[in-house]
């Protein structure tokens, strides 16, 4: 394949699907969300609402940043703090229908991208792993 | 440049200095290294001993995972818990003379590579991100 041809390859196959993403919910509790950061292993991950829309991203840094007291890390506020109110709302999306280049310009600097549907659904994500073997695959042919 | 220059590229000018690297040093409790973490605001980090050798990693997850009491999380633990005892101590590491093509591999599993000198100094790392835009001038020339 050129370059061009690689560039403008479709991304849909490369998506890791909605179900196989961990997330967590609009009005979780930041208590919650570290469990589920902890037992699922991933430093970051999106943040849905029930219509499975895009609302934002959460990492365990939001999550302990928002608890350091003065003097002390405050972890008894961690079940009092909603994940909607920490979150990084400013997220890195693709479209469905994007190309494999607009997915290599936007990981340069995120660690994964969401991948939204034309009705702002929530469909997977692109990490920057999948990429990677693409672009190692590509450059050793 | 051809894909056999490019690949065989040193990695010398891309790494990351150590002096421009956050890190943990063996020893440290898990409530300093939470501290690192949340203020650099990077999810994982190499510890160091006093030599400047490089021992492990050192994630918010382990520490995070070495709380998780069976009812609730055991914050109280942290100041007793060394760095020593949760990080991982099997780091994917490249030497300061290796080539591109070593690093792009290894990428694949690992979100950054620490680099070491001969005498098994920690000299600095080699990021995704760094590696990423590489790649993305290469298939654009
Ligand atoms: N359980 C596991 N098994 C094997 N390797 C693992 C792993 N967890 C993490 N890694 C490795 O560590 C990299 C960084 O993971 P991190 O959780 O910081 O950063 C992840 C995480 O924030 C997010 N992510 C990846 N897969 C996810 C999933 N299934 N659900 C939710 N978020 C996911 O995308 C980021 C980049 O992922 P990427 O695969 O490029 O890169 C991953 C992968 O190479
Ligand atoms: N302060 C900041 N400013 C701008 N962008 C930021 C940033 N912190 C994180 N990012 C972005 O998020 C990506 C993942 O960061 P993370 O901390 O999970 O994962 C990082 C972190 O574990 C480690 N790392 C990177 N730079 C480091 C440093 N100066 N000291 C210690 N560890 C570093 O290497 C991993 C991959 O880094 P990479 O640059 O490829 O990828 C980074 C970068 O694209």
């Amino acid at each position: 394949t050129s370059s061009r041809e690689f560039l403008e390859a479709p991304i849909a196959d490369l998506i890791i699907p909605s179900d196989k993403v961990a997330h967590v919910q609009l009005g979780n509790s930041a208590e919650h969300a570290l469990l589920v950061l902890t037992k699922t292993g991933y430093s970051s991950i999106p943040v849905l609402d029930m219509d499975y829309r895009l609302q934002g991203l959460l990492s365990m840094r939001m999550i302990t940043e928002s608890i350091l007291g003065l003097d002390h890390i405050e972890f008894e506020k961690l079940d009092t703090i909603k994940v909607n109110d920490i979150m990084d709302a400013d997220v890195a999306m693709l479209n469905i229908n994007d190309k494999f280049q607009k997915a290599l310009d936007l990981v340069i600097n995120h660690a994964f991208l969401c991948v939204v549907d034309d009705d702002s659904t929530f469909v997977g994500i692109m990490t920057r792993r999948v990429i990677l073997k693409q672009l190692k695959k590509h450059i050793y042919q």
